[in-house]
């Protein structure tokens, strides 16, 4: 509801991710042919950088063996 | 090697998927990996289950993250056959793992590989073409925010978080291109999908590829 804790929370969170939009776009450089990435407002603007990242941003490199080889292959293996 | 290549324009690659909340692009990564390369190998393109992958891939943790490399030696390793999504659908959470009744249709892999290539991405753009879409590790902390266009900036190498696909690359204009598949939905960057600089390892694109063999 507009108004209430959880609303100004958020809203909060969204003014601060339209800071961050600022500075990202600052250092974009254009060049003849090409787009650079730019950001802004998307369905991620409401979640601040913490929780994006505990909710979205879960992948990592194991200490598996086979992870980090200049090349692994199951074939060559055998 | 080509200018162009995109294997989504050759409708090799399925559409974009949209995790939710929850953190298991790792196995959204490597079933697309696992689709377009069954679909490459003459076979229709499907949609392949990812919530099988994420209750039963043992080496990772489900919707609380894993590991695109672990998910791929799990496949190969136990010989699963991937069921369709429509079979084994996705609910936004880790569950038990479902074993099902042999049926006529389950697509499962002949070995997989994993380089790093954050030395030579040309030898990726080879990868690419020769085996299919690639499964791979970046660092996307500035991708909250991303709308479109080439990432050149705020990513590092060395720091992945987040797996996706490549599908293809572009290097007809001044900033070459890799054409990259997410799983944040369709209105996420452009139609879902996100571009990155080649030849710079932005990212960290190129340190932890892997990809299925068929």
């Amino acid at each position: 509801k507009v108004g209430s804790k959880i609303f100004q929370k958020r809203y909060q969170i969204f003014l601060k991710s339209l800071q961050r939009h600022k500075h990202l776009n600052t250092l974009t450089t254009s060049t003849n042919g090409t787009v650079p990435a730019y950001y802004g407002v998307n369905q991620f603007s409401d979640l601040s950088a913490e929780e994006f990242s505990n909710l979205y941003l879960k992948s990592y490199s194991t200490n598996y063996t086979l992870d980090k080889p200049m090349k692994t292959s199951t074939v060559n293996n055998s | 090697l080509p200018l162009r290549f995109d294997w989504k324009e050759k409708k090799f690659v399925t559409q974009v998927k949209n995790q939710l909340s929850c953190g298991a692009c790792w196995a959204f990564s490597i079933v697309g990996a696992v689709e377009s390369a069954y679909a490459i190998k003459g076979h229709s393109l499907e949609e392949l289950s990812v919530q099988q992958v994420i209750d039963c891939s043992y080496l990772d943790s489900g919707c609380n993250g894993g590991s695109t490399v672990s998910a791929l030696h799990w496949l190969n390793q136990t010989q699963t056959k991937l069921l369709r999504a429509s079979e084994y659908t996705y609910k936004v959470q880790t569950g038990l793992c479902h074993y099902f009744r042999p049926t006529e249709f389950g697509v499962s892999i002949n070995g997989y590989e994993a380089y790093d290539f954050s030395c030579c991405e040309e030898e990726m753009m080879n990868m690419l073409i020769n085996h299919g879409p690639l499964a791979v590790i970046v660092d996307a902390v500035s991708w909250q925010d991303y709308l479109g266009g080439i990432i050149q900036h705020h990513c590092s190498s060395g720091e992945a978080n987040h797996a996706v696909l490549v599908t293809g690359f572009d290097r007809t204009g001044d900033i070459p291109f890799w054409i990259v598949k997410n799983s944040w939905g369709t209105t996420w960057g452009k139609d879902g999908y996100v571009y990155i600089k080649m030849g710079e390892n932005m990212c960290g694109i190129a340190d932890v590829v892997s990809f299925p063999l068929m």
